[in-house]
């Protein structure tokens, strides 16, 4: 199984 | 703001292209055109839009002005865009609608429409335009579209890999599974059919179909596709406008467990 990571995990918010 | 697109079908195409991804954006006006980036209720995939002033006939902001808007509402209005009218959009300084402006001089023509504005507090992300990716991959768009539409039928996670011998889209469903190899190629005649890859490591990563769906969407923006890839990075999907800007889509990927 597979799970969905999100934007957030990635890019910070400015 | 004042900025006068020659062929209203320009705009009708950037907003069709994500807005069944998102519902509403904030368009941020200044000097240098207009910018946006939205991101879709379950924060997977990001929207970035960017329309500089090369894009207008003319383009005109004295001060940086957001504009909020609801993207169903302002698709209903572009439904009148057609290639023989020019769009201008006014934003007064104290914004709280959008005026439009269709105007088709050979008919004699023009049409007017209002939108109200509405405050959007959305998080903008820190998103590097210029991120390093480990594939680079130029495609055609139809191309892209026919196998993303082929695949997805079949399951709901995609697979895209990138190897020297090219790309493989593939989807491994409960009763049926599929491939689509697509390796580089040059077309003299046509080069909107040319497949270039680079490449400084394998990738191998899923995506959620249904994403993948939203994405295609926007190729009626441009002929070819940009994608990146990275093993620790959203993918961006990026389809590049004539006169510059364009629109992209970065996906967070699946990951095993």
């Amino acid at each position: 199984e597979k799970t969905q990571f999100t934007i957030d995990d990635f890019f910070e918010i400015m | 703001l004042e900025a006068k697109f020659d062929d209203s079908t320009i705009f009708k195409k950037i907003i069709d292209s994500f807005k069944d991804s998102v519902t509403q954006i904030n368009f941020v006006c200044s000097e240098s055109g207009i910018e946006a980036q939205a991101i879709d209720d379950s924060r997977v995939l990001l929207v970035t839009v960017s329309i500089p002033p090369s894009c207008f006939e003319s383009y005109r902001c004295d001060r940086p002005t957001t504009i909020g808007v609801y993207l169903a509402s302002l698709a209903k209005l572009l439904k009148s865009a057609n290639t023989n009218s020019s769009l201008t959009l006014y934003v007064a300084d104290k914004p709280d609608e959008l005026l439009l402006l269709f105007e088709e001089p050979k008919n004699q023509k023009s049409m007017e429409y209002k939108l109200k504005l509405v405050d959007i507090t959305a998080d903008m992300l820190e998103v590097d335009s210029d991120m390093k990716s480990d594939v680079t991959v130029e495609m055609s768009s139809v191309e892209f579209t026919k196998t993303v539409r082929d695949l997805t039928q079949l399951s709901d996670s995609f697979t895209v890999s990138v190897t020297k011998d090219g790309i493989v889209f593939s989807v491994q469903g409960d009763t049926a599974q599929g491939k689509v190899l697509l390796q580089p190629r040059e077309d003299l005649a046509d080069e909107s059919n040319n497949l270039s890859i680079s490449m400084s490591k394998t990738i191998d990563l899923s995506f959620a179909s249904k994403y993948l769906l939203d994405i295609i969407k926007a190729a009626s923006i441009s002929n070819k596709i940009f994608l990146k890839f990275s093993d620790d990075t959203p993918a961006l999907f990026e389809f590049k406008m004539e006169k510059g800007g364009g629109v992209g889509f970065y996906l967070a990927p699946k990951y095993d467990d």
